[in-house]
């Protein structure tokens, strides 16, 4: 399925909140 | 990573959606008969809040991470 650019972005930024959560819950150990 | 059993039954089907926008949720539940609804939104919550995963184009659509 094709996604319009703004979905695209909705799904990139979301995809970098989590990286950041990720690396937050990584840090706390 | 620290998962359950069913917490990485979860994260290993939507690491293995090759679709742009991710996994459904309807789609889970079909892949994950034997667990609840109720079992797959606590999975799917623990996952959210260690960035695991993240929700795409709606909140019923998540991909992972890495």
């Amino acid at each position: 399925s094709s996604l319009t650019a703004e979905q695209q972005r909705k799904i990139e930024e979301n995809r970098q909140r989590a990286l950041a959560r990720r690396a937050e819950r990584l840090a706390q150990g | 990573m620290g998962f359950t059993a069913s917490q990485r039954q979860v994260f290993t089907l939507i690491k293995s959606c090759p679709l742009a926008e991710g996994i459904s949720m309807q789609c889970l539940r079909n892949s994950l008969k034997y667990l609840s609804f109720y079992d797959i939104r606590t999975c799917l919550q623990f996952l959210i809040n260690e960035g695991h995963i993240y929700s795409t184009i709606d909140d019923c659509h998540f991909k992972c991470t890495n």
